[in-house]
């Protein structure tokens, strides 16, 4: 991928930017209460900004997103070593006048997609994999229709979400990603990994995962994927950052899916550096307890026996 | 038998999780919209499930360490006195279920704030440790990626298609009729679940200081009512609304990792267990905890 390309500079800094659904029906001056799409405002306060009103729920109007990113450029853009950017990238489905499509919910994240290459890409290169700030996103469950189910590929959305994201994924990996939709890119070739991992199937929303036992389970098939990726970076001797959408915590996987991706973090301990998320909107952080992990599946597997 | 201790076993694990399940009920019932419900009081669930519990471990391991020093020192004395010859003597061994609290167990979850004005819109920039990657500009050969891609294919699919050994136990049959037998089966047939790490394998950047350790973050938001003065201001101005616009949007650091009340020395898992217990012990710090939580869009539960 790097092949003859010359060494980036490396500033020892990089972007995490998650959900910022924008929302291309967004009207400023709207009602905050009509989801920010029509009506009159009742009063001053349900009128809605140009870049928004905090805790007001409404998404991102299309400014907040043009602006934030050209505010990134014109004030980091030169400072950062890559951008781990994990999903969310279209509205939410909160509004029945104008109910989400399957080809919306594509069409926005290929603009968003877009320009992300347009900003961050390499202008003089003839080859669209090469960036000045390599950008590595996820999935977000807002991102696959219907709302948070996504299956096993390869399926037309794994190969759709491959056209969109295609510069973003070495294409070596075209062929994994179809199958499960999650890749790694090497931010500092030979050194340094971001995981993108589809977090979605280990997400208990996702009504296609059941647990991660069953050899049929999504959530089986990319711990599999997970550990011949974590196997091969260590025999690199490489580090890895892990990034997805859905936080890899009880609330929010199976169970199952939770004790084997926490073992998994745990035993590559030496080539892991920490996991980035989205999805909750809050800025915090969960310890995970790998000991409880390996109680748990010992537990669970005597259970099958 | 194990059906049951099992059950018991989950009962009590989702006992300490319902609470924080419920708390973050309100998570589900905003999918159809971005407003904040309840988070206040999911905060307070991650406070009392993980931070407290981490406090109390740390806060044991550190009075059994201290007991183990009292006594060695009491019997180093007692020796001293007795003019006898120094012996080393080992500290009396706590009994009990405790086990030894190791930073090393745990792995760091971080969990982003969002550009979806849920609070204010914000990002973060990590900083960490490119000392020594000077030193590694050889870099050994391997074989290229598609090879490996070809291969990891293959690798799946024959255990996908292993089927008669759904957790590989079964597989172990045919050795019944071998000269193998007296081998023992595999421990971890189960593809899904890992092998223990190496012993000879030293802990990674998350753990000890090291290249590529991230040593600090610069949290940026925007102050989406502070913007707006600004834009309708700058349009009071006469200003063109893309002008207006372009002056008043602007993203400001809202904190750093080492700013007060909680400077972080860096960013190791240790660094976060100790962020913990101080989350767990300090009240003031958690309120600023959470109130940088919400982007300091001052969000409470209603």
């Amino acid at each position: 991928r790097y092949k003859g390309a010359s060494p980036r500079k490396l500033h020892g800094r990089f972007l995490h930017i998650t959900d910022m659904h924008p929302d291309p029906y967004y009207k400023e001056g709207s009602s905050i209460s009509r989801v920010c799409h029509r009506g009159k405002p009742k009063d001053e306060k349900d009128s809605a900004a140009r870049f928004g009103d905090a805790t007001a729920g409404c998404d991102s109007s299309m400014d907040l997103m043009n602006y934030t990113l050209k505010w990134i450029v014109d004030n980091l853009r030169d400072k950062i070593d890559f951008i781990v950017w994990t999903g969310d990238n279209i509205r939410h489905d909160n509004d029945r006048n104008v109910p989400r499509t399957e080809a919306q919910i594509f069409d926005v994240n290929e603009q968003v997609s877009h320009l992300f290459e347009k900003l961050f890409g390499k202008h003089d290169s003839i080859d669209p994999h090469d960036f000045d700030v390599p950008v590595v996103p996820s999935i977000g469950n807002n991102d696959v229709f219907p709302h948070n189910l996504f299956s096993l590929g390869p399926t037309l959305q794994t190969r759709e979400l491959y056209n969109i994201w295609s510069s973003f994924i070495p294409q070596e990996q075209q062929r994994a990603f179809a199958r499960g939709a999650s890749f790694f890119v090497e931010v500092i070739p030979g050194k340094l990994a971001v995981l993108s991992i589809n977090t979605l199937y280990l997400y208990k929303a996702n009504p296609l995962v059941d647990n991660c036992n069953g050899k049929k389970q999504p959530g089986y098939q990319l711990l599999l994927w997970f550990g011949y990726i974590l196997e091969e970076l260590r025999s690199r001797g490489m580090k890895v950052w892990l990034s997805g959408h859905v936080p890899p915590i009880l609330k929010n996987f199976d169970q199952s899916c939770y004790d084997k991706f926490t073992l998994w973090t745990h035993e590559y301990r030496d080539i892991i550096i920490g996991g980035l998320y989205g999805h909750m909107n809050m800025d915090h952080f969960v310890p995970v307890n790998s000991k409880k992990a390996w109680k748990s599946v010992t537990e669970q597997s005597l259970a099958l026996a | 038998q194990a059906d049951e201790i099992s059950q018991s076993e989950k009962d009590s694990e989702l006992d300490d999780e319902n609470w924080i399940g419920d708390a973050a009920a309100a998570s589900d019932a905003r999918l159809m919209g971005a407003k904040p419900v309840n988070k206040e009081n999911y905060m307070d669930a991650v406070r009392e499930t993980y931070y407290n519990n981490i406090a109390s471990k740390m806060n044991k391991q550190t009075s059994v360490v201290v007991e183990e020093q009292e006594d060695l020192m009491n019997v180093e004395k007692k020796v001293k006195c007795q003019g006898k010859k120094h012996k080393k003597k080992k500290g009396k061994k706590k009994k009990g279920k405790d086990e030894k609290f190791s930073s090393e167990d745990y792995c760091i979850v971080n969990i982003a704030t969002s550009v979806i004005p849920t609070f204010n819109p914000g990002f973060r920039v990590w900083e960490y440790n490119l000392t020594g990657l000077e030193d590694m500009s050889e870099t050994k050969i391997y074989k290229p990626w598609n090879q490996f891609f070809e291969k990891l294919e293959e690798k799946i699919e024959a255990e996908l298609e292993d089927d008669l050994a759904p957790n590989g136990r079964l597989g172990t049959f045919p050795l019944l009729f071998s000269n193998e037998r007296q081998k023992k089966p595999e421990r971890n047939p189960d593809k899904s679940i890992p092998s223990k790490m190496p012993k000879d394998r030293k802990l990674g950047p998350g753990y000890e200081p090291q290249l590529f350790s991230p040593t600090r973050y610069v949290q940026y938001y925007a102050n989406l009512e502070k913007i707006d003065k600004d834009y309708q201001k700058a349009l009071k101005n006469h200003l063109d609304p893309d002008e207006a616009a372009s002056q008043a949007f602007k993203y400001e650091v809202e904190y750093t990792s080492d700013s007060e009340p909680y400077p972080m020395p860096s960013l190791l898992t240790r660094d976060y267990l100790e962020l913990a217990r101080m989350l767990s012990e300090d009240d003031r710090i958690w309120q600023t905890f959470v109130a940088r939580a919400f982007s300091l869009s001052g969000y409470r539960d209603e």
